[in-house]
């Protein structure tokens, strides 16, 4: 049980300092509470966001655990291939240059797998390959698609 | 999808290709009922991760609340069932099911009787369960990230990140 | 008690059904569960968006709930008089429909008392009266302010 | 403000003018941190509704963190007490306090010990505690909305929503 653990745990850690890197320009890694008893001790998220000292994860500011909490997400995602992955508002935290970074990482991991990402910001509407539109008719939510190249986007009530 | 939440009762279907999507609307337009509506045919049956109306898996079948006399359209029957099919590729075969297109249904009648198909043959959620598991791909699942997730991870406590963590092994 | 109550109740209602109107083009109202033994029930938040049929609270979506939620806190807010009011992001989860509604409204109310909000949004800075830009500058926060209407906004890394 | 969480340990103040102010900036930058300073100064004792750093009231003192040798500035030393000091214009005299301005100050040491000033004369905590209240300016006061809060309060259950209007009364 621990090995195996320790195996995945590895492997998370060092997803989790490659992909905070490229969302942020600042690093962060996980440490264990207790390296000999791993399962009687918890797990410690640290972050460093630019020139700041690093902090616990749980003294962040709500954006700062976003970014932490997706890639934290995204690295634990690694352990096992899945078919497609879907994310659901991701970026409503996000300041303009994390979601830029964030939608620019996800855009060029989406050359390896299918990535599907429901927001209201047009800044991963702009570099989606295809846009499905969604509007309410009476009740009934009716889909649309385009491809936003050409497009001018804006968000319109149904 | 057939009778799914705001789908409406007649079939719709939403294609997507490989590569990057997106999905937008307004507020309480219907992006969020689309992931529910694939937790749903992969076999989850929390009403509260489906986010099922009154708390009960039921609620997921197309409401259009009409009985309070408002302007009734022929098509507002409530229907008895809902159904949801999803479509993946499989030229990798990462499901262990030897077809180019898997494609699996998911029936929920208002009794809560549950029907599930797979490439058009009738099969049990379990047995569903266990191929798709092998393709990464159940309802507790960390590919789907629904909305408010990515914060909440943050907020564990150490002892619940490391909890995490172990469900993933 | 139950007289107090209700006094504070019934103006909270009408309250919020007056605020909800103006930030949707919907309705909302508060229902008592047992109007005759008001503290063995509680209170149903009914909430209609557009042309779709009522939902209680709990079966809206993720930004119905924020708008929803504002309108009620602001709602509770005129059963006593403040010195100044300070909201904190609650425009994250909103379409920019509902935010430049609800912008529009907080900038109508600020003519009677000092409204402060906290955003990463454009929709609010460009009606404030007096905008605040907040940077780190290794770990220490600075403070610079500017009245937006001349200044082309937008958020940048302290 | 000095020697609160970001603000550094130089005193540095934050003008509000009336009307509709906005505050913006980059993720972490320090936004909420202003919004927990006047929480603090109105006599908040809660780490958790002030975010402060370790779960302990003390955690919302400026902490460099430079012992662990990193590039130290000679202003790097942790301060051992923060202040912050609140000035609400009071023409109206919404506030009990015969002055056009009232000048709010607390300080808080690493030893835990507190102490409050109204209009430079010290006080306690509760005795400004009532006079703010009657001018509905209370730490658990709903005109302080924290982040989260809106979304938070549509979730309540039906029970939960009638206690917060009882609260309010
Ligand atoms: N005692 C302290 N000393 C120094 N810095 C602190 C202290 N407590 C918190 N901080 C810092 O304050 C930052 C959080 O600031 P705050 O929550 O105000 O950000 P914000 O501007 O609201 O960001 P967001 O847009 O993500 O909500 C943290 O990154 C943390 O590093
Ligand atoms: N069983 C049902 N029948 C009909 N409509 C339903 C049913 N269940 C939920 N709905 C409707 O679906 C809407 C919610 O949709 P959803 O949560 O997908 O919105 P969304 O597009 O994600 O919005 P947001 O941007 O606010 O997150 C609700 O407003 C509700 O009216
Ligand atoms: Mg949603
Ligand atoms: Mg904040």
């Amino acid at each position: 049980k621990k090995t195996v653990f320790m195996a995945a745990f590895a492997k998370i850690r060092e997803e989790f300092g490659f992909i905070f890197k490229r969302l942020t320009d600042g690093e962060a890694w996980l440490e264990l509470e207790d390296e000999e008893e791993v399962f009687s001790g918890g797990i410690l998220l640290m972050a460093r966001f630019g020139l700041k000292p690093a902090w616990e994860s749980l003294s962040l500011s709500g954006g700062e655990k976003a970014v932490s909490g997706v890639a934290l997400i995204i690295a634990m995602q690694s352990v096992q291939p899945h078919p497609f992955y879907l994310f659901d508002e991701i970026d409503s935290h996000l300041d303009a240059i994390n979601s830029a970074n964030l939608a620019q990482f996800l855009k060029e991991r989406s050359r390896a797998a299918q990535i599907v990402t429901i927001t209201l910001r047009d800044v991963f509407i702009a570099r989606s390959d295809m846009t499905y539109g969604v509007y309410s008719a009476g009740g009934i939510s009716r889909y649309v698609h385009y491809k936003p190249a050409a497009a001018e986007v804006s968000v319109k009530r149904g | 999808m057939r009778g799914f939440k705001s789908s409406g009762s007649r079939p719709v279907a939403v294609n997507m290709e490989p590569g990057f999507t997106v999905i937008t609307g307004p507020n309480g337009s219907g992006k969020s009922n689309i992931a529910d509506a694939i937790l749903f045919a992969i076999g989850e049956n929390s009403p509260k991760q489906l986010r099922a109306a009154n708390g009960k898996l039921s609620g997921v079948i197309y409401d259009p609340k009409k009985e309070d006399g408002e302007t009734g359209t022929t098509a507002a029957e409530r229907p008895n069932s809902c159904r949801v099919t999803l479509q993946l590729v499989n030229i990798d075969r990462a499901i262990p099911v030897d077809n180019d297109l898997v494609t699996i249904t998911r029936e929920l009648k208002e009794t809560g009787e549950n029907v599930y198909f797979l490439n058009g043959k009738k099969t049990t959620r379990t047995a569903l369960g266990e191929i798709l598991d092998l393709a990464g791909l159940s309802p507790g699942g960390l590919n789907i990230v629904p909305q408010g997730a990515a914060t909440k991870v943050a907020d564990l406590t150490p002892e619940e990140k490391r909890r995490i963590i172990e469900d993933v092994v």
